[in-house]
């Protein structure tokens, strides 16, 4: 452990909570993409199948159940909490997510540490990771404006991997042999997307404006 | 080579 990868995992930890204080403060889901949050599970249950197999440690199991847990709450909220679903943007989040699972799997068929299941999965949940956020930027992008709770989420989100970008430069300087090609490429790729969400952030917090995306 | 790609990452 790497103060890159605590600061990683403690932002993301950070961004599902700012998503949890959102929902159970304002009884809202408006300006959440349920698809972003669904893909979220896909990736933590094929990523974290080890769960029960491997230990690394405590942190590290009780990481990954905080991460499978959220996510699945998260998602039965926005489907079933009689009083949040209500105000889930359904005719906005309309991205056809499908594609992304699609491709990722089979990317992750062709491109793999070892050709087991768990490894394939585990190169799955990391291409779909890398894609996850996009039905939620473009559910920003038409939603207008965003509730500054929302707004947090997606930076802590996107600012998370970056962090493990840190981590994984670091451990490549300090660890003989050690190579995360899947995750690192992924990684940059995932961040990359982040870039003109961080930019209209940045302004809006250099200006203390809204923040508003381009349709 | 079996130790190092361990998936010791969340």
């Amino acid at each position: 452990m790497n103060i890159f990868r605590l600061a990683g995992d403690m932002t993301h930890l950070l961004s599902i909570l700012v998503l949890l204080l959102k929902i159970y403060a304002t009884k809202s889901c408006s300006g959440i993409s349920r698809k972003t949050q669904e893909l979220y599970a896909i990736v933590f249950m094929a990523r974290y199948l080890d769960l029960f197999t491997d230990f690394i440690s405590v942190y590290n199991t009780f990481m990954k159940l905080i991460f499978i847990a959220s996510s699945l709450a998260i998602v039965w909220c926005m489907r079933f909490h009689p009083v949040v679903r209500r105000s889930y943007d359904r005719e906005l989040d309309t991205f056809r997510y499908f594609f992304l699972v699609g491709a990722s799997f089979a990317l992750a068929l062709v491109w793999h540490d070892k050709f087991t299941l768990q490894e394939v999965f585990w190169a799955f949940s990391i291409y779909l990771e890398a894609v996850a956020i996009l039905p939620q930027l473009v559910l920003l992008q038409r939603s207008g404006n965003v509730d500054n709770l929302t707004g947090q989420y997606v930076f802590f989100l996107g600012a998370y991997r970056a962090f493990y970008i840190l981590n994984w430069i670091y451990r490549y300087m300090t660890e003989p042999r050690f190579t995360r090609w899947i995750a690192g490429i992924s990684g940059v790729v995932q961040t990359a997307l982040y870039a003109d969400f961080f930019y209209y952030y940045f302004i809006s917090w250099k200006n203390n404006s809204k923040l508003k995306l381009p349709a | 080579k079996e130790e190092d790609d361990f998936k010791d990452e969340l």
